[in-house]
């Protein structure tokens, strides 16, 4: 039973669980890593998806996946940053469900990421799950 | 009384909810940037813990604030990598909590933080408990 209870007091919060598209920070397969870097730096974030230029999610970019992605004999290679794109160094399969999806898909997915994508039919970016949705609510139900 | 059940739930599953120090990766306050950089790049990791000579929590340090730290005009100074210390870019207050914690105030850092660090009375690092320990209990309470 209390599986139900907990999909049901996870779903029915008054804030919703999916930060929207327009409110998500995203980088485009074709930046250049500088542009990546720049970004996810100044934001904090240590991580953000990767849409083309249709808006449709194609990756995910870390922070550190740009790092490894420039490191050379003896050091980095730092002005590659300018000539390496996002494409080359993101994970192109990043966890993803659909607008539809059950709470358990999206639970069991962050388990292992900070976040997760939303995508409609058609691979268009709808936004993110986050971590931070599932433990508000988790937090609230522990002080019931 | 979910309340109750819940935090008994937690608290009860096999797999221990503190990743002990030993298998924490960690840096030293007078480590350089540099030495940071390439720790958590090379092993994925947004963040760790920064303890001093006697193993006592400092700060907690991400790739974010190394990349911002060494900021300049018109970009990035690279070779301040070697000559900044961790201690120059840490933040000196992360969450934590004592060996001895109400889960509920663990929960509650886990909603801004990715992992908080468990320290003893006199400051000695103990581990961390992270997001992915929490949310794969919630996991198996959802498929209950
Ligand atoms: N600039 C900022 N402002 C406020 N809080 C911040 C922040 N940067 C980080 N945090 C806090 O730290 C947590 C971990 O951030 P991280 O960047 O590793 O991991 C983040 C980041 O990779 C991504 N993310 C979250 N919000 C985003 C957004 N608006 N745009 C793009 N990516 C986002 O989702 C992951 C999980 O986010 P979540 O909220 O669960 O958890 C976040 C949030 O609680
Ligand atoms: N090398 C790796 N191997 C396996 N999985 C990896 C990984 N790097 C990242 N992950 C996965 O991605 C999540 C977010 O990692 P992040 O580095 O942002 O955030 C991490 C990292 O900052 C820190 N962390 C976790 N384990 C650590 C360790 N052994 N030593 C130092 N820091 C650790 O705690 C945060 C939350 O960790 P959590 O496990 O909840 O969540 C982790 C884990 O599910």
């Amino acid at each position: 039973m209390i599986g139900k209870h907990i999909g049901k007091f996870l779903l029915d919060s008054g804030d919703p669980l999916v930060v929207a598209a327009d409110r998500v920070a995203t980088v485009r397969t074709e930046n250049n890593l500088l542009h990546a870097l720049t970004l996810l730096s100044s934001l904090g974030y240590s991580s953000v998806p990767v849409l083309d230029v249709e808006g449709r999610l194609k990756g995910q970019i870390t922070l550190a996946g740009i790092i490894s992605g420039i490191k050379a004999i003896p050091t980095y290679d730092w002005d590659s940053l300018q000539t390496k794109t996002v494409s080359e160094v993101m994970d192109s399969n990043p966890g993803r469900v659909h607008e539809n999806a059950e709470l358990e898909d999206v639970l069991h997915l962050l388990v292992n990421n900070n976040y997760v994508s939303v995508v409609d039919k058609k691979g268009i970016f709808l936004g993110i799950v986050t971590r931070k949705g599932i433990l508000r609510r988790v937090n609230r139900l522990a002080h019931e």
